[in-house]
């Protein structure tokens, strides 16, 4: 179900997004 | 302390975004993050219309830790 997806997981996403850039700025150079 | 701690932080994932230092972001550097992140294209435009709060095409670095403060539970 797409519609239940948009709204369920945006903020998943974010978390993701956020998680991602931080690993991104402390990891590797 | 913490508020202060996250702002710092948001600021420089702010910047890993803004690649050309404009001071804001559009949906089109949040496409380029797809080649750094592990992202679709689609998730990074849920990401961008998430944090966007007026829909006037770009991320300020205001909006952009806001989005973080309240992922993460803090009011920045």
């Amino acid at each position: 179900d797409p519609n239940m997806k948009a709204g369920a997981t945006s903020e998943g996403v974010l978390a993701n997004f956020f998680n991602s850039l931080l690993s991104k700025k402390t990891g590797s150079p | 302390d913490v508020q202060v701690e996250m702002l710092e932080k948001a600021r420089e994932l702010f910047q890993l975004c803004d690649k050309d230092e404009k001071g804001f972001i559009t949906k089109l550097d949040m496409q380029r993050l797809q080649s750094e992140l592990p992202l679709t294209l689609e998730q990074l435009e849920t990401v961008f219309d998430s944090l966007e709060q007026n829909n006037n095409g770009y991320l300020t670095p205001v909006e952009f830790s806001m989005g973080l403060g309240k992922l993460i539970g803090i009011d920045l």
